[in-house]
């Protein structure tokens, strides 16, 4: 699974997932890049999500959606929230990770497994890319 | 005035064996120059909306990646892609599942966003749509890669499923 988020000048958020799903998968089986809410969401108020891991948890978990909820109505920061929701994941027995953007240009990168190939551009033009914990 | 922008290539369990250090160059690279390409047109003016397909696509088209060209297979050995986009400021959002002719699936979910009254579209009225808006359309062998499909058989040779790149994955078997 591959994902982005953006922040442009406008102080606009984007989010998008593409992927291939998982191997060996059976009977149209979908997991949570195409579902709004789950892998992907954006909100100028909150902020940007794009997930990647073991689907089914993301849906149950409303993952992308809970870190936008957690900031706009319990006002926690966007590494609160996504600490929180990867927490939540390990929790229900999934796991993977996220990687967020909030309007302000604060990054977060969370994730419960040993890797998440990544990259970010900071709002001071620092460029980061990791693969490992 | 600030712009940024993160990227993923997935997460998982990465395997030591499968990670040389000319490889691990090799996915930094490509990391790298997906961000940058959306970084670039952030800089330039460009929307969040641009910004994230433009780096999506680079990683779609690139081989290293469970997505577009180097998808994993399917139980029926087909690669079958899914995406999905949101514009924060609008809320408005764009989905596609199950699609397995669309070059870039990701700029799919756009036009489904952008020039449809619906969220979600899947199988062949995808495809369908795909060739009406003028999007590259490609054999599905364009997305065949010898180490999925090799990966597949060894999925299905222990009879199980799994839910991560199969490089990258050691151990989420469901």
């Amino acid at each position: 699974t591959v994902g982005c988020v953006a922040l442009d000048e406008n102080g606009n958020l984007a989010a998008g997932t593409s992927t291939g799903g998982m191997t060996n998968k059976k009977w149209g089986r979908i997991g949570d890049s195409p579902i709004i809410g789950a892998g992907t969401y954006a909100n100028n108020k909150t902020c940007a999500i794009s997930s990647t891991g073991w689907g089914e948890y993301f849906i149950r978990g409303v993952v992308a959606y809970d870190i936008s909820a957690q900031m706009e109505y319990a006002g926690k920061s966007l590494s609160e929230a996504s600490k929180n929701v990867i927490k939540k994941l390990a929790d229900l027995g999934g796991n993977g990770g996220v990687i967020a953007l909030d309007h302000e240009g604060n990054i977060s990168m969370e994730f419960n497994t040993a890797g998440m190939y990544r990259a970010s551009i900071d709002a001071h033009q620092n460029l980061e890319v990791k693969m490992f914990r | 005035n600030k712009v940024a922008i993160v990227i993923h290539g997935g997460a998982g369990t990465i395997l030591p064996e499968s990670m040389t250090d000319s490889l691990r160059i090799v996915y930094q690279n490509k990391l790298e120059e997906a961000i940058t390409a959306g970084h670039e047109i952030l800089k330039s003016g460009g929307s969040a909306m641009e910004a994230v397909q433009k780096s999506i696509n680079i990683m779609e088209n690139s081989p290293l990646f469970n997505a577009g060209k180097g998808a994993v297979f399917t139980h029926d050995e087909k690669n079958s892609l899914d995406a999905s986009i949101m514009d924060g400021n609008t809320l408005n959002a764009g989905a596609i599942a199950g699609v397995t002719n669309v070059k870039n699936p990701i700029n799919l979910s756009y036009e489904v966003m952008i020039n449809s009254p619906h969220v979600l579209l899947s199988g062949e009225g995808a495809e369908t749509f795909a060739k009406e808006q003028r999007l590259e359309i490609v054999d599905p062998s364009y997305f065949f890669t010898q180490n999925r499909y090799d990966a597949l058989q060894r999925v299905k040779a222990k009879e199980k499923s799994s839910f991560y790149d199969p490089n990258i994955d050691d151990s989420k078997y469901g």
